[in-house]
């Protein structure tokens, strides 16, 4: 139905201005129909500007600055219906440490409605964990899972993980 | 909706039986280059119904079984099985707390069951419809993805619409 | 000139099998033309094994198990034909903190032939380097390089430069 | 052959001129995202003669001169130039050092020189010919080239051939 479209796709154009900021401290964005006239069926160009910068497109965009913006597009379509769970498989790869840090704190945000499922690499995205799960392959080929629970005070020891960073 | 628990066997790398225990909020999931991360979101995605081997990074869907290694002959089944809580009365069921399984013989036979009574895939995928779980879209998100959220083309035009409204 | 293309194509095998054993400590490979009697023509099968691993086909393997895997197959090439000079853009993104050092440690083994540019994220890649670069963008949208010279006993301060491992 | 230096000036990010000093061995460029890093690479593969917008990542080949930030105007060219030591005797010509330099302005307008002489791009990649400097495929690696370099298809055959062959 049309009308109710046009609504949610205003919703997302919103929500994706919001989570763009909180990523680039600023910036413009714009979702525009190709063909407004047939909302159903039309293409959907994303504009997206950091704070400071003209691009032209996003193709000009950095690596990690196309993967904030996929972030900040996704979670915007996120946050007008919740999925119940949502797993991110290294999504922070990408990031520099600032930025992985912002995405942290992004997921958080989100977990009084959604519980997630973060794999990665990255320390900072272990530390805002409640639960850590670490997978081995102690015997070669067969995966082992060892639980390291990470509640309040509780640290884990994360050496023999041999985590990236 | 939450996700309660999740028990592998036999499933791509995880030839003994594995339980994983979700709390609320975030999980990490962390380990070495191919230790079974993926595999653990290949396993969640399969429960819930993938059909599409490609998808789980298979050439047939008899690959997700546990193909032997340095030390263990290959096994002749996978099974996973998924538990969840339905505290918010989101699923369409009378239960507070529900289990799905799936089974895969190398023969090809499949088995899928609700609480422990057999059924059909499509009673497995039909109870998820609506809760964006057994979609790919916004529940799932992968690094490799990036490119793809970012495109003009009608595969994100029908991820924002279909699935938020 | 066919034989010398059999010739170079064996080479580039041997150089493959050696490459791929430095990163997995064993494993098997292979390099397959599906059309011999073509061979200028043919498309190139490439089989990959990690030691004590049986995965059908490298869709199987994980995301840094593939990176590994195509360094070592560009290196393997590289070796019959050093380039002056070679640009890595971010390629131990997706490896775990040990595969990060022996990349950099296969790296250092061309460097008697080559130079080499690294742009990363990751620490222990700039440890691997003699010089660093930093660049900054202190004012928006501009940016500026700041030299930071790594020669022998020298230690960059990282710090301001948010580097994200 | 040696890269000795690069000057980048009205390139992209590269408002300022920017000046690079490349020792032996290893370089490495960090920073945080979007910060400038892969413009760099982009500098270097555009100086060499690339003609693709699209592996620069531009919609049209003006967009690599700086369009403007928030504090500062657009320029009307783009200029870099890089410098070699022709340490080996890998280039066909006499001198020990060879700068090359390529201009582009907004009206389209391109400048191409060898030691301040003005020429041809076709002088410039035909220098480069048999140095494995001019072509893409494997002295510039980055990590989203990994499913390329693993596919079947005919790219992975035409750059291991036409490359070591
Ligand atoms: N059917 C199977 N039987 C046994 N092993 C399998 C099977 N399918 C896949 N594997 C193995 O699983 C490994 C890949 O696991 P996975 O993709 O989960 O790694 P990962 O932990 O995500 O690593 P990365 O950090 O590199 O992404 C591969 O080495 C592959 O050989
Ligand atoms: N013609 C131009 N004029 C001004 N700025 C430009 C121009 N072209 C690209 N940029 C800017 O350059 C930035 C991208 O730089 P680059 O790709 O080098 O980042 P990076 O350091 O590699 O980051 P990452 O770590 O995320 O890969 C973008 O923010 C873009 O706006
Ligand atoms: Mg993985
Ligand atoms: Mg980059």
């Amino acid at each position: 139905s049309e009308s109710r479209f046009r609504e949610t796709f205003k919703t997302i154009q919103d929500n994706f201005a919001h989570l763009f900021t909180r990523f680039f401290g600023g910036g413009q964005t714009a979702l525009v129909l190709s063909d407004p006239n047939k909302p159903l069926e039309s293409g959907i160009e994303i504009i997206a500007q950091p704070r400071g910068k003209r691009p032209q497109s996003i193709t000009q965009l950095s690596g990690g600055e196309r993967a904030l913006t996929a972030i900040a597009l996704v979670f915007a379509i996120f946050m007008v219906k919740p999925s119940p769970f949502c797993i991110l498989d290294e999504v922070d790869a990408p990031l520099d440490e600032n930025n992985v840090l912002r995405y942290a704190e992004l997921i958080r945000d989100f977990t009084h409605r959604s519980q997630f499922l973060t794999i990665t690499h990255s320390k900072r995205t272990m530390e805002a964990a409640q639960t850590l799960y670490g997978v081995t392959m102690e015997e070669v080929g067969v995966s082992k899972i060892i639980s390291m629970r990470l509640q309040e005070e509780e640290q884990p020891t994360l050496d023999l993980l041999e985590v990236s960073s | 909706l939450q996700l309660k628990r999740l028990e592998i066997q036999g499933f791509k790398s995880f030839a003994d039986k594995t339980v994983l225990e979700f709390g609320p909020g975030i999980t990490a999931i962390v380990g070495p280059n191919g230790c079974g991360k993926t595999n653990i979101l290949d396993s969640i995605r399969w429960v819930l119904g993938e059909q599409s081997s490609k998808l789980l990074r298979c050439d047939r869907m008899e690959n997700v079984i546990f193909n032997g290694s340095e030390n263990r002959k290959a096994v002749g089944m996978a099974s996973v099985s998924m538990t969840l809580v339905n505290n918010r009365g989101t699923l369409p069921v009378e239960y507070d707390e529900i289990t799905i399984k799936r089974e895969l013989f190398r023969s090809g036979e499949s088995n899928y069951y609700i609480n422990k009574t057999a059924c059909r895939l499509k009673d497995i995928t039909d109870l998820f419809m609506d809760t964006g779980l057994g979609s790919h879209v916004y529940s799932i998100i992968e690094q490799s993805q990036v490119d793809l959220i970012l495109s003009n083309k009608p595969a994100l035009r029908r991820m924002l619409f279909e699935e938020a409204a």
